[in-house]
Parts: structure tokens; sequence; C-alpha cells
């Protein structure tokens, strides 16, 4: 039997309007520890990992270890027939081939539930080594979304440099270039305002637009984005989902020929 | 533009 209750539903909803753009379907595995979900863009350039904590969850059981392949387009269907403050249940019996949705409104006054058909999904699961990485920059995740936004106009490709000085974000294409410098900043009495850099050494790698303007749709989980970055390793731009765990996306740099 | 690297070039497949 897996049943797992959040409160607040629009977390997850916000977790599939991060990911649907990527992902069509997509696996979640269910333990004891919580949600876990790993898969590739079709393209299989860009890799997604979310991870739900189960003492995140308002009441989590798992008796079974469970694989739930699920379209994510359905499962898009489901969640747009909940309320904004909705809680939600999901349950699944051990070797079920469906797994159903509750939401309940805040003052009880309305239950529904879809149950939804499962699909068997061959996922390849990558191993992903620990990295030292040569910076890691923590900055306000709308700031960043704008900064992508603003810069894909120029470019299909973003060249992020971090030095001591601060991380610059360079485009070039047709109509020219852009920049757009951050300097460290700490505001201590707004945390999520600050622009932090952990920096071991300075790097500049090149992505593409695409991908990274894809990962910004994570922007309303968080009000801070992490990028870590090393020399020929992907870029792991992370969003913090608060008290309940975190959503990656993995990029390959583009690699100057 | 260069092609972009897939990603299971980096992580190994279990």
């Amino acid at each position: 039997m897996f049943e797992a209750r959040l409160v607040n539903s629009s977390t997850f909803r916000k977790v599939l309007d991060a990911i649907k753009d990527l992902l069509n379907e997509a696996s979640f595995d269910c333990s004891e520890n919580g949600i876990q979900l790993q898969a590739m863009d079709s393209s299989h350039v860009s890799l997604v990992s979310l991870n739900l904590k189960s003492d995140g969850f308002d009441k989590f059981r798992c008796d079974r270890n469970l694989t739930m392949g699920m379209n994510l387009t359905s499962l898009g269907k489901v969640f747009k027939c909940s309320g904004a403050d909705d809680t939600v249940t999901m349950k699944a019996q051990d070797y079920a081939d469906t797994v159903t949705f509750m939401f309940e409104s805040k003052k009880q006054d309305k239950i529904s539930d879809y149950e939804m058909k499962l699909m068997n999904l061959d996922q390849e699961h990558l191993g992903i080594p620990d990295t030292e990485f040569s910076c890691i920059i923590k900055m306000p995740s709308i700031e960043f979304a704008r900064i992508i936004r603003d810069l894909s106009q120029f470019g299909e490709s973003i060249v992020i440099s971090c030095t001591k000085e601060g991380v610059k974000f360079s485009a070039q294409g047709d109509i020219g270039t852009g920049n757009v410098k951050l300097a460290q900043t700490h505001n201590f009495d707004k945390e999520e305002e600050s622009v932090t850099i952990d920096l071991q050494e300075p790097v500049a790698l090149t992505f593409a637009c695409q991908y990274l303007n894809s990962f910004t749709k994570a922007t309303p989980l968080s009000n801070q984005v992490k990028l870590s970055m090393c020399e020929n390793v992907p870029l792991v731009v992370e969003y913090q989902i608060p008290e309940l765990g975190h959503l990656r996306f993995y990029l390959a740099p583009k690699i100057e020929e | 533009e260069n092609p972009q690297q897939p990603i299971v070039n980096y992580f190994k497949n279990l």
C-alpha cells in the first residue's frame, strides 16, 4: 500500500509545471524514503532529478517499493481539477496499475477523486558521481529566469562565466550581443535576494538557451536557484522545494569545436 | 552552433 498526503497540492502542481516541458512521461519511484524521479528529456540532452522526502509529506506510507510510470500530460489534467488550496492524497495498492488522487478543499466541503492509469516505462537510470564544483552560485530564481529569457533573444547559447568579482551571463547572435553581470550581494535581512558565489577557480561554460529556459519553469518552487559548474561536467540547476526536497536539472556544456 | 552533448556521455548508465 502506498499513500502520500500533501496539504499544499499546489507544490506538486508546480513540480509538474516545471518538468512537463522536458518530459512526456516519467516513473515516480516510491519507497519509505519518499518519492524520487529521474528521467532524461526525449533528446537525452538534459536530466531531471526530483527528490521529495517522506518526512516532508503530512502523511506518508509505503509498505513496498513501487514504481509508478505516469503520462505527465494526463497527470497535468488531473491536477488541473484541483483547487489552489486543496490537500492532495495519492494512493496506490501494491502491484496496482492505477493510482488515485483525492483532492480535499480547505473547508472539507468538497472532495474529489481521480483514478489514473499507470504505464510500464522502461527508463534508464544514470549514476551521477559526486563532483567537486569549481563554483557554486546562489541567486534569486526570478532574476535567473529573467536573465535567461532576456539573453535568449540574442542567441541560441549563453556563456556563464564566474570569477571572484561576480557572475556574467553573455549571448551573441545576428542582432548583436548581450551581457548581464551580477556582483555578490549579501542581504542579511532578505536572504532570498542575495547573490552568493562559492568559488574554487574561475570557470566559463556555454549552455543551450532552450534547456536553460525550460529549467526556469521551476521558478515558482523556490526563491533561490543554485547553479553548480565545473569544466567538462554538466551544469546543475537546483531548486530547493521548502521542507519537501529538491528538483535538479543537469545539462552538459557545449564543447568548442 | 556546436552540437549539444547527450547527458549519457557524462553519467554512467546503471
